[in-house]
């Protein structure tokens, strides 16, 4: 569809995947490095998605379009419990 | 507003879904907002077919992507009875919409809302309180790496691009967060979900939110 961007297809190199997982490992480090003391924030590590550059995991899993939504107000609120 | 809520304590969200390499996120999410609305009504809870959606939606594009919006339009507007997953199985890749007839079983709504609750995160919670599960869109970038622990940081609210249900919060801890079910499986995150921090609109969790009326 329009927007749609390159999706990885077929079979991605062990070099390629070796590359991207290096890739991961070291950003893993870097944002785990910022917030190290600040309890229960997030931990960064290897999970599935380790052997994908950013920019391949992106064109696979983050394919949601949106649109502009209104604003909520007091009003709408009325309405929409009315409505539900 | 209670300090935490979690609509699975009620047993009315569904269990985590895997959307493998299919960017149907969008379809995954409203589906899930549907399942767990008949639920809250009292129907049994059960898995609603993700592939009708992505097949029949239009104005979306399957799992090349799509829009939580385009999607509730089409099934307000249409009055589609979504089929049960069973009947419909999820293929991980676009097909031709199966169509079934009226006489046919199926779960339809009665309406949705969507709305921007950034700075409003505490009406934002009691819309989640009236309204069940809330669908959202947030910015998913740095959630390829996530493991466990609260977002609070790296997830900016710049662009949305990835679809999740909100099924709480909690508020007990020093860092109140928002519990949201995704779509990458059970052995992603805290068992398929992830707690994104309350009252900084992080990721952009308050950007895009619709609720689902049956």
């Amino acid at each position: 569809g329009p927007g749609a961007t390159s999706t990885p297809t077929g079979p991605r190199s062990s070099e390629q995947q070796a590359a991207a997982f290096r890739e991961s490992r070291n950003r893993h480090r870097y944002l785990n490095s910022l917030f190290p003391r600040e309890n229960s924030t997030a931990i960064y590590g290897i999970n599935q998605f380790s052997y994908l550059f950013p920019e391949e995991f992106k064109a696979i899993y983050l394919r949601t379009k949106t649109s502009r939504f209104p604003r909520y107000s007091p009003e709408v609120s009325m309405l929409i419990s009315n409505m539900s | 507003l209670p300090s935490r809520f979690d609509w699975r304590d009620k047993h009315v969200v569904t269990q985590v879904r895997n959307q493998h390499a299919c960017g149907g996120c969008w379809a995954f999410s409203v589906v899930g907002a549907v399942e767990s609305a008949y639920a809250i009504k009292g129907k049994p809870l059960e898995d609603l077919s993700v592939q009708q959606v992505i097949d029949c939606s239009y104005n979306n594009y399957g799992c090349n992507g799509g829009s939580t919006f385009n999607a509730l339009n089409w099934l307000n507007e249409t009055q589609v009875k979504l089929v049960r997953d069973s009947e419909y199985p999820f293929k991980e890749r676009n097909g031709l919409c199966h169509y079934f007839s009226d006489s046919h079983a199926g779960f339809s709504i009665k309406g949705y809302s969507a709305h921007d609750f950034s700075n409003q995160e505490d009406k934002m919670a009691k819309a989640l309180l009236t309204f069940g599960p809330l669908v959202g869109i947030v910015d998913a970038v740095s959630w390829q790496d996530y493991l466990g622990g609260i977002i609070q940081h790296h997830c900016s609210s710049g662009e949305a691009n990835h679809a999740i249900i909100i099924t709480g919060f909690d508020k007990t801890g020093t860092t109140p967060y928002w519990i949201v079910r995704n779509s990458w499986g059970s052995s992603w995150g805290v068992d398929g979900y992830a707690h994104v921090k309350m009252g900084s609109n992080i990721c952009g969790i308050a950007d895009f939110v619709s609720a689902v009326f049956v």
